[in-house]
Order: structure tokens, then sequence, then C-alpha cells
């Protein structure tokens, strides 16, 4: 018997004043929202796996600037962009996770490509870009996550020991460790 | 950060979640985002959950995993769980952010202690929901 299906999804946390979330970024950042919902939710409802869902959903925000995550991911320290990723099936309690990756495109298929292809849970940097290349996984170029509106945030902390949430602006003066 | 959580039609659950991390973020620092338990968790029996906020916190507190154990061993709805553990627990530990979750039986809890959270859900037959901020 089949079960009514659903979905939910997040892009970030943090605070940002209403001066700066302007109506036109309110309605960008709700449209991006929306259409990752909509492909979640043709998905599941066409039979497809909670699984397939939350990949295909989570690959779409990845794919927006818009948020801290694949094309839209915030510079570290050295002005460079580490991504982390994971997935999690309810069913086997199988788990794909990866961290530290770089100029991948879509850090979470390459969790789900752990999770699907690995005798593992976690890879990490390096190793987890090999097998990144050896499962055929898409790569872009540095230029692709720049973002103008992350690099301005990074230069406001580039000299310092603070750092930022997604959608902060607001510092955290705290140092990590 | 980024996640999603669903049930589908087979009565089966899943989470997922992905983040470029903290801006500035120095020395290989990783979050809870890949860690599971911590920032990612799906089990049939109870759950998924997709977290976001200050990783560090949600790694002490283990805080994906045991919203999924009050549910599995204390009995708590979801709702019931994931207040308890983000606006207790979490909060009086300084964390700052918030989940979304999806129970078995379809039950959905988006609860968050920070200033904002960008959050979406839909489940079958209701309208879609969309949000910003508190």
């Amino acid at each position: 018997m089949e079960k009514p299906f659903a979905l939910a999804l997040h892009g970030g946390a943090g605070t940002i004043t209403r001066a700066l979330l302007t109506p036109e970024m309110d309605m960008a950042y709700k449209a991006s929202l929306e259409e990752a919902l909509s492909i979640g939710h043709h998905l599941l409802s066409t039979g497809h796996s909670a699984l397939e869902a939350v990949e295909a959903a989570v690959v779409s925000l990845e794919d927006n600037p818009l948020f801290n995550a694949g094309r839209g991911s915030v510079f570290n320290k050295r002005g460079r962009h580490e991504m982390d990723a994971s997935i999690m099936c309810g069913k086997t309690l199988a788990a794909g996770a990866v961290a530290g990756v770089r100029n991948v495109k879509n850090p979470i298929q390459l969790a789900s490509q752990v999770l699907h292809h690995s005798d593992h849970v976690f890879l990490c940097m390096q190793g987890a870009e090999e097998f990144a290349r050896k499962q055929g996984l898409v790569f872009e170029t540095d230029e692709y996550f720049y973002t103008q509106q992350r690099y301005e945030q990074w230069q406001q902390l580039r000299d310092s020991n603070v750092y930022m949430l997604d959608h902060s602006d607001e510092l955290k003066d705290k140092k990590f460790g | 950060t980024v996640g999603a959580v669903a049930l589908d039609k087979h009565g089966n659950l899943a989470a997922a979640t992905s983040t470029g991390g903290m801006t500035n973020k120095n020395f290989n620092r990783i979050g809870d985002t890949p860690v599971i338990g911590a920032g990612t968790y799906a089990n049939n029996h109870t759950c998924a959950i997709s977290c976001t906020g200050h990783g560090e916190y949600f790694i002490r507190a283990v805080v994906a995993y045991d919203i999924s154990c009050l549910m599995e061993y204390k009995g708590l709805s979801l709702n019931q769980a994931a207040d308890l553990v983000i606006h207790d627990k979490l909060k009086h530990m300084g964390g700052e952010g918030g989940i979304i979750a999806v129970s078995a039986d379809g039950e959905i809890a988006m609860p968050f202690n920070s200033e904002g959270m960008y959050r979406a859900s839909w489940v079958e037959g209701q309208a879609p929901h969309v949000a910003i901020y508190k």
C-alpha cells in the first residue's frame, strides 16, 4: 500500500537584516527553494525513492549561487572553497559522506557515490576527489565557485580569526579549536 | 548549507546535507554536515534529519541522532524531540541553528533557534510551503 509522501528542505541558517534582504532577493531565494521543492516533489510523486529525491533537491540548491553549498560556497581562510556533504538511507542505514573537497561540482553526488559504490562511509580531501574522478563526476574551475557577495564577505574577515555563518551580517568574534 | 529530507511512497526515509562551511574557516575545519548522526541522519523507524548552523555545537550535541533516539527510546513525537534538542539542549550549549526533519508518519518539523532560516516543505495533498526567517 502506498503512503503519502513528504519533503522538506533548507537553504541555511544565520542572520540578515531586513534592510539587506531586498524584495528582489527575497523573491529570488523563495523561487530557488520552490524550484528545488518541485524537483523533489516530482520525483516522489512519480514513485522515485526518498534517497533519489533528497539528492536531486540538494543538487538543485548546490547549482544555485545564492546558497552556501556547491557553486555558492563561501571562501575559506586561504580564499578557496572546501565543501562537505553527506547522505543517508533510512531503510538500510547506508550512508556516504565527504569533507574538504575542492572543485567537485556537486558534492552531494559524490557522497551518494560513496554510499552506493564504496566500502567506506566517509572520504575526505584529495582522496575523495580521486574517488570522484574514478566515478566520473563533474569538476569545475575555481571561477565557477566565485560569487561577488561571498568574496566581499571574505574580504571583511580574511585578516582576522573571525568566521561567519551562511547568511550572517554580524561577525562572530570567536576562534576555532 | 543546504539540505533535504524525504519520505517516499514506500515508507522509506532519507536525508542529505551539503555545505561550503563557514566564511574564513581555517585548518581544514569541517562542521557537522558530513558527520553522520550530527548533521545528517535517517532511520525508517524514526525520522530523517538535515541540520544547519554552528557545526561545532551540532557535533558535540550529536543533534540528529539525539532526536532520533528521543523518538525511538523515549517515545517522543518528532516535534517534541526536535524542540527539546534545538530549543533546550542546543540553545543552552550556545549553539545556533536549526533542522528540517520528517518522521516515518509524514510529520514535518523545522525548528531553529537562530535569527533566521531558509526552509520549505511539501506534504502530498497539501500546498507547498516556503518561508524565510522567523
